[in-house]
């Protein structure tokens, strides 16, 4: 359904946002992380960015990963 | 702000930089003057100075390249991200690099490689990512003018090298934070379905499905306006938004800017004496647009520029409008209700029965 690939792109891309930036380990392409460790690192990025910490991909999120900005991680190394 | 992890630094004060190819968007001089610019903003907060090299290896080796560009930490073409920088160190350290994919410009209409710079250069002397929405270390992409490192920067580069501070810099404000109990408002206006909430040179935006509001600075979205807007507010009929701002007003088609604008205040018939305009609505129901000054408030018939102010006006606040303060920060009209900011108080006020229905704080409408 549109729908479910509209989830399925926010989530993929999500997910390359956060191992880009937030450090999360690059799972199979294509295949969802498993969802702790995505959670865990979705709340670093909605913390870090003071949006609500719901460990949900919400539209605010979304929309803030999509804005351009820096490539360099905002955590760690 | 942040450093990275062991306080990375360079060790002595006199640093080079070379910049190794150019981006075919911009003269090479607007690409040199971007680049020596955006070091001298660091350069005026510290005791660092920046000497360019023509040949060999320089600390800082400046680049532009696109997708997979040699340091395994490929681009991912058009907007997304723009470049990256590495910390202070041998080798790659202070390395920074631009994505050729992405339009650079010198000014605001599309990335502007001074600020981008300014940023990565940041990382390239120790400075890692701000959460504070209001500093030049903010991951995410804004344009602004003037002078781009907030206190919050300043002080994050002055932590790892000391420095000395311009009397003569006015560093960038530091974004006020939604939650707090005083907050008070700048302006308040709708814009095609948005609610947008003005506080010092800040804007959040309020969007029905999104939880959150998004904070902006107002020169990141309009490059035109002054730094402070004193009173908005939407006519929807004519899908226009009017802004005022000291004894100016400008009127936007959705973020475009109306030819002719902006004009002053007094064209619409307001005596010279008024210097600003506090608070600005238009009541759909009645087609009637009130502006607040002081202690008093103007209304206007349908159309603004007919300079045509209702007859007996100005007329006080306090008499009008029982119950509220007697003077106004902010007003947005919905569904039949006046909301009236003051200070950090919220009146929902019925304007068909003339009476305070409610009261809370401010920042209510912020989630806070």
């Amino acid at each position: 359904l549109p729908l479910q690939s509209t989830e399925k792109d926010n989530r993929l891309f999500a997910e390359k946002y956060l191992h880009r930036l937030y450090g999360l380990p690059a799972g199979l392409q294509g295949r969802l992380q498993k969802s702790d460790t995505f959670q865990t690192k979705l709340k670093e990025m909605q913390k870090f960015f003071k949006l609500k910490v719901t460990g949900t991909l919400d539209d605010s999120t979304v929309e803030l990963m999509k804005q351009a900005r820096c490539g360099v991680p905002d955590i760690g190394e | 702000y942040n450093h990275f992890p062991r306080h990375l630094k360079w060790q002595n004060n006199n640093i080079t930089f070379r910049i190794l190819n150019y981006t075919p968007d911009l003269k090479k001089a607007d690409v040199d003057r971007a680049i020596r610019n955006a070091l001298n903003v660091w350069a005026d907060v510290t005791p660092l100075t920046f000497k360019k090299l023509h040949e060999g290896i320089a600390d800082i080796m400046i680049s532009f390249g696109s997708r997979e560009h040699g340091d395994y930490n490929p681009f991912d073409g058009p907007n997304g991200l723009l470049a990256h920088a590495y910390p202070p160190g041998a080798g790659i350290g202070g390395d920074t690099h631009f994505d050729e994919d992405e339009q650079w410009t010198k000014d605001s209409s599309a990335y502007n490689l001074f600020i981008v710079a300014a940023h990565e250069l940041g990382h390239a002397l120790g400075m890692s990512h701000s959460s504070d929405a209001g500093a030049l270390m903010y991951p995410v992409y804004s344009y602004t003018t003037g002078f781009p490192l907030s206190e919050d920067d300043i002080e994050g580069i002055q932590a790892l090298y000391g420095g000395k501070i311009h009397d003569l810099l006015k560093p960038r404000p530091v974004a006020p934070s939604k939650c707090d109990p005083d907050l008070s408002f700048d302006a308040v206006t709708e814009l095609r379905g948005e609610t947008i909430v003005f506080k010092d040179s800040f804007y959040w935006r309020l969007h029905p499905q999104m939880p959150e509001p998004e904070q902006t600075l107002i020169k990141s979205t309009w490059p035109f306006f002054p730094k402070k807007v004193d009173a908005a507010y939407e006519n929807p009929e004519k899908d226009r938004v009017y802004m005022f701002s000291g004894i100016k007003m400008w009127a936007l088609n959705g973020y475009d800017l109306v030819d002719g604008y902006p004009k002053y205040i007094h064209k619409l018939g307001l005596p010279k004496s008024v210097r600003k305009v506090d608070a600005a609505v238009y009541i759909k129901d009645t087609g009637k647009t009130l502006l607040f000054t002081d202690e008093e408030y103007w209304r206007y018939a349908k159309r603004l520029f007919t300079r045509t102010m209702d007859r007996g006006y100005p007329r006080s606040i306090e008499e009008d409008f029982p119950g509220m303060d007697d003077e106004v920060d902010a007003v947005a009209y919905h569904y039949g209700q006046l909301y009236f900011f003051h200070e950090h108080i919220q009146y929902e006020y019925s304007y068909a029965s003339r009476k305070v229905l409610r009261i809370q704080r401010t920042n209510s409408i912020l989630n806070c």
